[in-house]
């Protein structure tokens, strides 16, 4: 698979760009996380696509930022169970 | 408070993920 670059991206409609860019992370997030792969992809998807970019071609900075999401979902899952609101 | 992830954000449904083999 080719590189993805911002000029393909710009070539995109807005909506498409996203879910380019969400093409090209899945696979790299689902191999670290199977079962949470969709839903962190979708947190990395409100990112800024330049930012995106940069993370898909530093593979450092996309697996510390999935780490990240992971932390992220962990607090908010334990929070929502605290609640049991409804 | 450094994360400006959103743990209410949409999930991403991939179009063309294949297993890789």
């Amino acid at each position: 698979q080719e590189p993805l670059t911002a000029s393909m991206l710009a070539a995109a409609p807005p909506q498409e760009q996203k879910q380019i860019l969400g093409e090209r992370l899945y696979p790299l997030i689902h191999a670290m996380h199977p079962f949470l792969a969709g839903k962190i992809t979708g947190m990395l998807l409100e990112i800024d696509n330049s930012e995106l970019l940069l993370m898909l071609e530093s593979p450092e900075s996309l697996h510390s930022k999935i780490e990240e999401a992971v932390a992220v979902l962990q607090v908010h899952q334990m929070s929502e169970s605290s609640h049991k609101s409804a | 408070r450094k994360s400006t992830l959103n743990p209410n954000a949409k999930e991403f449904n991939p179009r063309s993920f294949a297993q890789p083999k």
